[in-house]
């Protein structure tokens, strides 16, 4: 998966 | 998520709680920026837009919430509690919101991961938070008596940003194909503005002295 699309940080 | 961005989330919590122990049970603003406060309000509101289209976990979910509603409380106290808005230092606090919000707005809409609204706003609040926090230094450097609340504050935010440093670190090396240019750059900035500080709060507490930033 592409990190940049999940925002899984706050 | 690994144990660094945990205790970062933690600190970052933690920071938040120390202001508001401050502001609710001391009743007192002194030596905190509403400029500072104002921008993370910003930040978050532009950065959470996507709290009930996007699902990460309960975690993250309640994470934003308690963020955004902490935010706007703090904003809140400062310019309308009638016993906390009189402790606040206006006519030092005198940095201008539009200096930081302008340019990185513009570097939002240049630099960016796609086009959309949603994505330059996220973008825009990476970049803000990135500098949110110097406002709140340049008060701190015109504050002659820092009490130990707000240098505490101001120390675990600055920690919180080294801990997400170290959780990208960990991320890289065992996440396969994690990359994300954009949060680095900026969290690398922004970690970087507490280095002096970082630097005379050390200094300080291994004096046993009162902290004390040189103007």
């Amino acid at each position: 998966p592409d990190d940049e699309d999940e925002k899984d940080e706050l | 998520m690994n144990i660094f961005r945990l205790c970062g989330d933690m600190t970052h919590l933690l920071s938040v709680v120390v202001l508001l122990l401050k502001i609710h049970t001391i009743k007192s603003c002194a030596g905190i920026s509403l400029k500072t406060q104002e921008l993370y309000a910003l930040v978050f509101a532009t950065r959470y837009l996507d709290i009930f289209t996007h699902h990460v976990s309960l975690y993250n979910t309640v994470m934003k919430i308690i963020f955004l509603g902490t935010s706007f409380t703090i904003v809140w106290y400062m310019r309308h509690h009638k016993v906390v808005r009189q402790t606040y230092d206006k006519e030092q606090d005198t940095f201008k919101h539009y200096m930081l919000i302008i340019p990185c707005f513009a570097l939002a809409l240049l630099i960016k991961t796609k086009f959309t609204p949603l994505e330059v706003l996220w973008t825009f609040s990476i970049y803000l938070e990135a500098v949110a926090i110097f406002p709140q230094l340049v008060l701190l450097q015109r504050t002659k008596n820092i009490d130990n609340l707000t240098g505490n504050y101001v120390f675990l935010l600055g920690a919180y940003r080294g801990l997400y440093l170290l959780n990208w670190i960990v991320r890289y090396f065992t996440e396969k194909g994690y990359r994300q240019w954009i949060t680095w750059i900026s969290g690398i900035v922004q970690t970087a503005l507490y280095a002096d500080f970082f630097y005379y709060y050390i200094k300080c507490w291994r004096n046993n002295e009162k902290l004390h930033l040189p103007s």
